[in-house]
């Protein structure tokens, strides 16, 4: 299906460590 | 976490000893939540860009300009901001834009969506959210509805669309406005 994303979800990785 | 689309950065910086396209530079391409982030952690807030800079965020392949085939029938959502606004609201505005692009918020009419543009302009700065097609009312519709409510604008505020066309021809007329 369609991926949706609502800001909240989106909001959670704006400052995760990048995983490498 | 992949995206439903490919999206491209661009940067415009007004110079005007160039030819406008000279001055409109692709940054970067993502299609992941993971990397979205990676670049707007990267790159100035929009409030920090002197006047005449644009970012425009749009789907791969669709240049960000009335010309491209697949922006020329549609038009857009304008937010209009009052100078004052700069810096109490133009960046969560324009983060809440970008936020409701990626993530496909607008359901199935996200389709029509190509992409957004914030001008940074001494005069007051501008948001908008550009369609494909400005006969497609429902979608246009919806789309804005739903765009207003994002960006938790008031139910007075008014936000009105217009298509490429019109706006080409110096027109200022809104088709629609939600």
């Amino acid at each position: 299906g369609k991926k949706q994303y609502d800001r909240e979800f989106l909001l959670d990785f704006q400052f995760m460590p990048a995983c490498i | 976490h992949s995206l439903e689309n490919r999206w491209a950065l661009w940067f415009f910086k007004n110079d005007s000893s160039q030819a406008w396209q000279d001055n409109l530079h692709l940054i970067i391409k993502f299609d992941t939540v993971e990397d979205f982030w990676a670049v707007y952690g990267h790159i100035q807030l929009a409030s920090k860009l002197s006047s005449g800079c644009d970012y425009a965020l749009f789907k791969d392949g669709i240049r960000p300009m009335w010309e491209d085939s697949r922006n020329k029938r549609g038009g857009r959502w304008l937010v209009s901001l009052a100078k004052h606004q700069r810096h109490s609201k133009l960046d969560r505005l324009w983060l809440e834009t970008l936020l409701c692009l990626i993530g496909e918020s607008f359901e199935e009419h996200s389709q029509e969506v190509c992409g957004a543009v914030v001008n940074i302009r001494t005069k007051g700065d501008k948001i908008s959210v550009w369609t494909r097609e400005a006969e497609n009312q429902a979608s246009v519709l919806h789309i804005g509805h739903v765009y207003k409510q994002h960006l938790g604008l008031s139910t007075k505020a008014i936000i009105g669309y217009q298509a490429h066309a019109d706006t080409a021809t110096k027109s200022t007329r809104n088709k629609f406005v939600v």
